[in-house]
């Protein structure tokens, strides 16, 4: 389960507090997962005092509320990176940013299927740069594309271009999964599939024995 | 209170707050840092075993313009039936009370029951209307919360809310499960040219696929 409770001083009316809280929740905390599990109990709550001073927000479609809107999304991706840092058994954060689909939403979908993927993240978990898993994740996700615009990079090491596997330094990009998860560190997978206007990103963590160690022990 | 705070707060360490580039400043408080909220977090005796703090508040010292976002999970939580409830009937808040060890889920009307009466006494204590408090739950799935416990304690959580960094913190910390970390964090940023603050905390480590709606 996840929960957060968020507060501002800014001054706004429900109407838009509501709908720009549903947005930034969206580019957050939905787009983040650990082992593909919806609790029963996922809440966020955010409230809004309206103490700041600050003139009021009475619509979404203003500089306003667009530059609220920004902070609201950096303080809940703040904390939704670090639910998918701390996930059970976890030994590194797996950012997955994907460009190029049709739509912020078709990216954010193939974003959060790959950082779902078991496989992908088994493979991070061996530091195994598995282009394949990776690939075959961006490729159920329901988003269709064009293969031969595929394009993938595992931190700076690029692995397919084109819908072509490269050849790249093993050894390189092991030791570059190697690193993150002896710091706790992050995992970058970068995706573009063609090239559209959606920018998409979603936040997990590599699976690890501990996960089913743990999980076997909390029981009901 | 402030040193029991200061020692909750401690109870397990900060996560890294991984911020996106942008114009505001991270600042301390998590949800205190915003002008006219308080907060707390206190040891209740919820947790299965342990004495880890287990039970948050967080208040707003005016009726605050209300927002929520809720698990798609057909088989939702009773807090999180009755928030939904709550947040149709009145636009403004006052209250979130958060308890973890249970997450009276899959509790029938009992457990729904048992969230009525958790958010009667703390509007009671804070002299609110109900619809003003909202509720949220973690932990074990099946299980009701260990509502006696958690009554009795109110009174000393409500004496221990405070506008500090430490307020902010012990709550973080009383709101995780298994999380190895706590999830705290606030910005300060310009809006049409004056000074607001955006805060927040959140728990997370297991069971984690939200769709919220």
């Amino acid at each position: 389960t996840m929960l957060g409770v968020v507060t501002t001083d800014a001054l706004v009316n429900s109407d838009v507090w509501r709908k720009m809280v549903q947005v930034a929740v969206n580019r957050s905390f939905n787009q983040i997962t650990v082992d593909g599990d919806t609790s029963t109990n996922d809440t966020v709550i955010a409230l809004a005092s309206g103490l700041s001073g600050a003139s009021r927000i009475s619509s979404v479609n203003c500089n306003e509320a667009m530059q609220l809107q920004a902070c609201l999304d950096a303080v809940m991706q703040g904390l939704a990176k670090s639910i998918a840092w701390d996930g059970e058994g976890a030994t590194c954060l797996i950012e997955v940013t994907v460009i190029g689909a049709d739509s912020e939403v078709e990216s954010a979908k193939i974003a959060r299927a790959v950082a779902s993927s078991s496989l992908v993240k088994a493979a991070v978990y061996g530091r195994d740069p598995n282009w394949g898993r990776i690939a075959c994740a961006a490729g159920y996700a329901g988003i269709s594309f064009d293969l031969n615009k595929l394009r993938i990079m595992l931190g700076d090491i690029l692995l397919m271009d084109g819908g072509q596997p490269l050849p790249f330094d093993r050894v390189a990009a092991s030791n570059y999964l190697k690193k993150a998860g002896e710091i706790h560190g992050t995992v970058t997978i970068h995706i573009s599939v063609g090239d559209g206007p959606g920018n998409g990103r979603a936040w997990g963590c590599d699976l690890s024995y501990d996960y089913v160690k743990i999980n076997a022990e909390y029981t009901t | 209170v402030s040193s029991s705070l200061k020692e909750a707060s401690k109870y397990i360490p900060a996560a890294p707050i991984l911020l996106p580039e942008g114009p505001w400043k991270q600042i301390p408080g998590g949800v205190t840092a915003a002008e006219g909220f308080n907060a707390a977090g206190i040891f209740g005796g919820l947790r299965a075993k342990g004495e880890k703090p287990d039970l948050a508040l967080v208040t707003c010292d005016v009726d605050a313009i209300s927002a929520g976002a809720f698990t798609t999970n057909v088989v939702a939580a009773a807090p999180v039936i009755y928030c939904k409830k709550a947040l149709n009937i009145s636009k403004t808040a006052r209250a979130v009370l958060i308890n973890a060890g249970q997450a009276n889920a899959a509790t029938g009307d009992a457990g729904y029951q048992d969230v009525v009466e958790c958010a009667n006494t703390v509007a009671m204590l804070l002299k609110m209307k109900p619809e003003e408090v909202l509720i949220e739950s973690t932990g074990v799935v099946g299980q009701r919360i260990k509502k006696d416990a958690l009554l009795n304690s109110l009174p000393r959580l409500v004496n221990s809310l405070s506008s500090s960094a430490e307020g902010a913190d012990s709550a973080a910390v009383a709101i995780t499960t298994t999380d190895l970390v706590r999830k705290s964090v606030a910005v300060e940023s310009q809006v049409g040219g004056k000074i607001i603050r955006v805060g927040g905390m959140a728990k997370g480590s297991g069971m984690i696929h939200p769709n919220m709606a």
